[in-house]
């Protein structure tokens, strides 16, 4: 599965 | 959250509080890039919009208004308080060359037409070359600071240890993110020389000094 929001990195 | 992703997140804090520490301490920000240094402000204002609009954990949220902050008060030591030690004359690439078609592209590539997420996107491509007039100020004056050289490395360090943290993580959570991901190797691939002028003199104790 590809990204996710909202996005959890920096 | 991995070991990769963490301490590139530490490499990242250690890179932005060196150069604030240098500045803070030297009273002086000779051979820093001012528009470097407004580049990132840009981008972590722009990546950051979703501090108001959703909360991921209190990691998270600290470490997000720590590099705002430090990155705003950066600008502000360059730009005003330290205005009379700024290199301008030196700091010359045109960032508009930079915005223009990054900004275009985050419109075309993205991963969802709204707002927040085109921001989001923006500041993802802008950040990889964010450091462009830096290390463009360094080939101009054609030597840095090994403090810069120390800012530089861990700015480099810190997108390196992400790069395995996007491994990880598609490994063992079948996580991935297409447009970070090759932001993120274009952004590393721009730090590989510097790394080898790195390893090869300021490690070994020498200036980074270019040849003429």
């Amino acid at each position: 599965h590809a990204l996710t929001m909202p996005h959890d990195e920096l | 959250m991995n070991i990769f992703r963490l301490t590139g997140d530490l490499s990242h804090l250690a890179a932005i509080i060196i150069l604030l520490l240098k500045i803070w301490k030297s009273r002086s920000c000779a051979g820093i890039s001012g528009k470097s240094q407004v580049l990132f402000a840009l981008v972590f204002t722009t990546r950051y919009l979703d501090l108001l609009t959703s909360f991921i954990s209190l990691y998270n949220t600290t470490m997000k208004v720590i590099y705002i902050g430090c990155s705003y008060a950066t600008v502000y030591l360059i730009y005003m308080k330290l205005k009379a030690t700024y290199d301008g004359n030196h700091d010359t690439f045109r960032v508009e060359f930079l915005i223009v078609p990054v900004g275009g592209l985050a419109f075309l590539v993205n991963h969802d037409f709204s707002p927040l997420e085109i921001l989001w996107t923006f500041s993802i491509y802008l950040e990889s070359v964010a450091i462009l007039p830096q290390l463009f100020m360094i080939s101009k004056t054609g030597e840095a600071e090994t403090i810069t050289t120390h800012y530089l490395f861990f700015l480099g360090l810190y997108r390196a240890l992400y790069l395995i943290n996007w491994i990880w993580r598609f490994y063992f959570e079948g996580f991935f993110d297409m447009i970070a991901i090759v932001a993120g190797v274009v952004q590393t691939i721009l730090y590989c020389d510097f790394f080898y002028l790195y390893v090869t003199k300021v490690l070994k104790g020498k200036k980074l000094s270019l040849p003429a």
